[in-house]
């Protein structure tokens, strides 16, 4: 099994090996993915054995064919299709992201309990009812929620998401969700990195 | 010294001690943390251990000392002064957000390079030009920066923060900022957790 911390590393080097792409590289090593990547040339070769065997030694790896690699593992060789709940100030920012399409996520379905939402147009998708979330999940096929809704709305809207079906969550909101040991789910705390970035800060006598 | 993944699980910790300070729990143990924290007891008692003695066997940690115990670890027993570079979706969604203040985190400056933008007044704050960037920094002394430019504007921004003493910076804009070993850095990576997600589909079949 692939550990978790070289799980939360893999989607840093598909990103290092797709600019090496972009670049024309045909083959790199992983003095070169670490350098892209911040991390070490051992941890490279590490995370990557977990992966299979493919590079070859003195030369390195094949850009295109550890490309596919990566993307396999991480199930992004189709689009994953993603709903966005709760379309307030941080779901309208997420929702618009240009940058979701590149990685191998398509926003399908925006949903929000407010009236006054409901129907407006953002892009090629409406925002729908979270009265319809049943339905809309169904028909959209959604694989991964992201909930930005507030922290007394996140639980009960999760348990609606796992009952249809929803396998995988990414939660901004502050809340710890209790969901069932098979759903994947990812925790935001934008506040809480700030405090780590502080906790470096304190250690520097700042 | 307090091991990174440590590091990382102190700012649930914290949160889940203010939670039981408003459910006026005088004491708590390992093991309501764990249940809160979404962790275990052994690994709350070894995280504690770093930040000294100071739970008793039996009994437990006494709530308030433990909350300035982890406050001061954090640094965040005053509030860190925080500047967001670069007020579009993400920008904007971050700083009108209240969930900072009661964490620590006060944002005392935004910028953008867009003129358009510049003097609009948001909250009690109005959004600077990034010409003004090293006075605003000095005049405001700001300790962290939330990057929140586009990818190609990044680094620059960034190096000019570190030049004008910024010791701390959280990236949201999809590069490595390649900067001194002293500057604290959190690179924020939606997509990447949204395809850490996909893995563990994935690895269902799904
Ligand atoms: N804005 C930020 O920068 C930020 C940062 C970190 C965490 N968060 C967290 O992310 C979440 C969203 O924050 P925000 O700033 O976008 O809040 P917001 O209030 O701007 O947006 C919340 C949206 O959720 C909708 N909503 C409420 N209940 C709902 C329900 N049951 N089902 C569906 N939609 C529902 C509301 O109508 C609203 O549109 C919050 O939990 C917040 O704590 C926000
Ligand atoms: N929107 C999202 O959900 C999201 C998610 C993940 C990552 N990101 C990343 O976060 C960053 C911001 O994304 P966004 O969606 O808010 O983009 P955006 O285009 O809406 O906002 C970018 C802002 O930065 C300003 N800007 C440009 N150059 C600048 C400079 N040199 N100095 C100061 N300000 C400058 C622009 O005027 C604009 O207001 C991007 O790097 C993006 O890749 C965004």
């Amino acid at each position: 099994a692939v550990p978790p911390t070289t799980v939360d590393r893999l989607p840093v080097y598909l990103r290092c090996l797709l600019q090496a792409k972009g670049m024309r590289m045909p083959v790199i090593n992983s003095v070169q993915i670490a350098e892209m990547a911040g991390t070490n040339a051992a941890q490279v070769r590490k995370d990557l054995s977990y992966l299979g065997e493919f590079g070859t030694r003195g030369i390195g790896y094949d850009v295109d064919s550890l490309i596919t690699q990566l993307s396999r593992c991480l199930g992004v060789t189709e689009q994953r299709r993603v709903a966005i709940v709760g379309y307030g100030r941080l779901g309208s920012a997420l929702q618009s992201y240009p940058g979701f399409e590149e990685r191998g996520m398509r926003v399908v379905a925006v949903l929000d309990a407010d009236p006054s939402k409901v129907g407006t147009a953002v892009n090629d998708t409406a925002v729908e009812s979270i009265d319809e979330l049943e339905a809309v999940v169904s028909r959209e096929g959604v694989e991964i929620a992201v909930l930005t809704v507030p922290a007394e709305a996140a639980q009960a809207v999760a348990n609606r998401l796992v009952a249809v079906g929803v396998g995988a969550i990414m939660n901004f909101a502050p809340v710890r969700l209790d969901l069932p040991a098979d759903v994947a789910v990812r925790q935001a705390d934008v506040a809480g990195e700030l405090q780590v970035l502080s906790f470096h800060l304190e250690l520097q006598g700042r």
